[in-house]
């Protein structure tokens, strides 16, 4: 978009290539065009610079949204994130970006192994609990992943712990029966635990096409999400799926993950964000 | 549904018995708009668009069909033949041990697919030996030993702090301790971006010049499947692809852009988390699903 000297049909043809390639989609596509003929006509966007901003703006607006109310831990109840997503999205390593952060603001944090189904998971989850000094709370694999969480919370009430982060099984959102087990998972903290879990944050791969949507609207639907995290930002997909998502359910993207290590994330920013997909 | 958009298309324009300039122009926006809808890559639907309006042109609407089903026949038709119009097993001639490799971006199904196809290939009758590559990820050596263990399959057991390169070298020489005659190297998801790493994969094919290398990727992917095919074929000069997580609700329009612009064929698709899930990769489903 640098260096045209005017407005004209080959501009918006690039413009229209830059959101598509992004992954914003048709819909959000055609309307940020459509605002933008718009301004074209009413001669208010005379300028390709102007057009420019007036699109960033719009973008921005779209992401613009405020964090969802919900209840606060009381005194010495730990506050309570449950992660959720499809397969292979980086939700394990997120836990282990976010109860890094945790520590580095001074706070006791334990993880629990709610993924109890796929091949060395917990696993996993207890390197990186190694690495990050944070206690895992885990049964064998296979176990019931509602147990697995039912103990956490006890652990956590017992030792006065500051954060408690969950990680599930990933799983495939058309699939009614996994999706039940995650409501039972959701059930069992809430009887536990009035007021938990106080967030529910689905992890998105920035890489992933319109299909987010889809995750995005049954995740939701089933659990209630508190929030979005967006992963692999470091590599040259652009995450453009999360401005439809935003715009029409108004869940906040809370963080990015900008790599595999445990300090690659970085809280969300709609400004760095946009100017991103722009290049 | 495309079919409905397009039967709404031809029902403006009456009595066509030909497929004309005009009638056909709201027809391709309707394609071009489910195809990007199915997230098939922008440039990769231009392509295709101006491909099919080329075949459209003219053509004779068939007795039995209204010029949207025309125009569906002539996509569809198409977009099978793109996707591989036969049927591409695992190219597995030359001498034994054979090896696979497995290779592609972070979390694309690369490990639980190295067991899916150890199973597949033991039920041919051959004698799979599973090579965890993959130095970096906690767990990953302990996810594919424990696949292994759970289909009874021979994995290697890797020393961490060897080169995964030499790691695999070293499997090879040891396949005839287990009696294997073919050899699936799982390495690390990586960007293909990311120099160091794509360099790692291009010493490992050097050393072992394997059989096969196979890309794996999400099903899900957006736009950027054409980027990141293109770079690891560039470098790998991929032998196939193997699409995961196909049993979802994506539409998979990455599998039409990522065969776009290998080349490449797509061999197999992941249908689920068991080791059961492997499938033959069939054109035409795909080609349906993209459609919509
Ligand atoms: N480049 C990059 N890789 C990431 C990022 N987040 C996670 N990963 C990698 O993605 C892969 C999958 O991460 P996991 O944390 O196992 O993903 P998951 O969602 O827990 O996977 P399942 O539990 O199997 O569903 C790993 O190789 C991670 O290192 C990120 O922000 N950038
Ligand atoms: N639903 C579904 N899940 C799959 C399929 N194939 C793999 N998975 C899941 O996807 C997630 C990631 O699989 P992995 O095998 O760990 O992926 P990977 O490519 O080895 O990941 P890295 O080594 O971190 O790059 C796991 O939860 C798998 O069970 C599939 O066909 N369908
Ligand atoms: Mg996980
Ligand atoms: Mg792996």
């Amino acid at each position: 978009l640098y260096g045209k000297k005017q407005i004209d049909e080959k501009l918006l043809e690039q413009i229209e290539e830059i959101l598509f390639t992004s992954d914003l989609g048709v819909a959000a596509t055609r309307e940020l065009i459509e605002t933008v003929q718009a301004g074209v006509a009413r001669k208010e966007l005379d300028q390709p610079e102007k057009l420019r901003k007036a699109l960033k703006e719009q973008i921005r607006q779209f992401l613009d949204v405020v964090d969802i109310p919900h209840s606060m831990p009381g005194p010495g109840e730990p506050y309570v994130i449950m992660v959720i997503g499809v397969n292979g999205v980086g939700k394990t390593t997120t836990i282990a970006k976010l109860g890094y952060q945790a520590r580095e603001q001074g706070k006791t944090v334990i993880f629990v192994a709610g993924d109890t189904f796929r091949a060395a998971a917990i696993e996993q989850l207890q390197v990186w609990g190694d690495r990050v000094g944070v206690e895992v709370i885990k049964q064998k694999q296979g176990s019931d992943p509602s147990a697995v969480v039912f103990d956490g919370l006890s652990s956590a009430l017992a030792k006065r712990i500051d954060v408690v982060l969950i990680d599930t099984a990933g799983r495939l959102h058309t699939k009614s029966n996994l999706m039940e087990e995650l409501e039972k998972i959701n059930r069992v903290i809430k009887r536990k635990l009035p007021g938990a879990p106080h967030e529910v944050w689905l992890v998105l791969d920035a890489t992933t096409g319109q299909n987010a949507v889809s995750q995005a609207e049954i995740f939701h639907k089933a659990l209630g999400l508190t929030g979005i995290i967006l992963t692999k930002l470091d590599g040259t997909a652009k995450g453009g799926i999360v401005v439809g998502i935003c715009r029409q359910m108004k869940i906040p993207i809370k963080f990015i993950g900008i790599g595999e290590k445990m300090d690659d994330l970085r809280p969300f920013n709609a400004p760095d964000f946009v100017d991103a997909i722009f290049g | 549904s495309l079919s409905d958009k397009l039967a709404r298309t031809f029902k403006k324009l009456r009595g066509q018995g030909k497929l004309s300039e005009n009638n056909i122009q709201e027809a391709l926006k309707e394609v071009r708009i489910a195809l990007l809808e199915a997230d098939v890559n922008y440039k990769v639907v231009k392509q295709f668009v101006e491909d099919i309006r080329q075949k459209a042109m003219g053509k004779e609407v068939l007795e039995s069909l209204t010029p949207g089903q025309q125009v569906i026949k002539i996509v569809y038709g198409e977009l099978t033949r793109l996707m591989g119009e036969t049927r591409q097993e695992l190219a597995l001639t030359g001498r034994t041990p054979f090896t696979l490799m497995l290779a592609g971006l972070q979390g694309s199904g690369k490990t639980t697919t190295a067991g899916k196809l150890a199973l597949h290939l033991r039920k041919l009758g051959r004698h799979p030996y599973l090579v965890p590559a993959d130095i970096y990820r906690p767990a990953a050596i302990d996810q594919l030993q424990k696949l292994g263990s759970q289909l009874g399959v021979p994995v290697y057991g890797t020393d961490r702090k060897l080169r995964p390169e030499d790691i695999c070298v070293d499997a090879l020489s040891k396949a005839g301790t287990v009696g294997a005659d073919i050899l699936i190297m799982d390495t690390a998801g990586r960007l293909h971006i990311d120099d160091a790493l794509m360099a790692e994969l291009v010493r490992i094919k050097e050393k072992i010049l394997p059989t096969e290398i196979l890309l794996v990727a999400d099903a899900m992917t957006g736009q950027d499947a054409v980027n990141v095919a293109k770079h690891f074929n560039e470098l790998l000069d991929l032998t196939g692809i193997i699409l995961t997580k196909m049993e979802g609700d994506a539409r998979g329009g990455a599998a039409l852009s990522i065969k776009a612009v290998t080349g490449k064929p797509i061999k197999f698709i992941g249908v689920g988390e068991k080791l059961e899930a492997l499938e033959p990769f069939f054109p035409e489903r795909t080609a349906s699903r993209i459609l919509g």
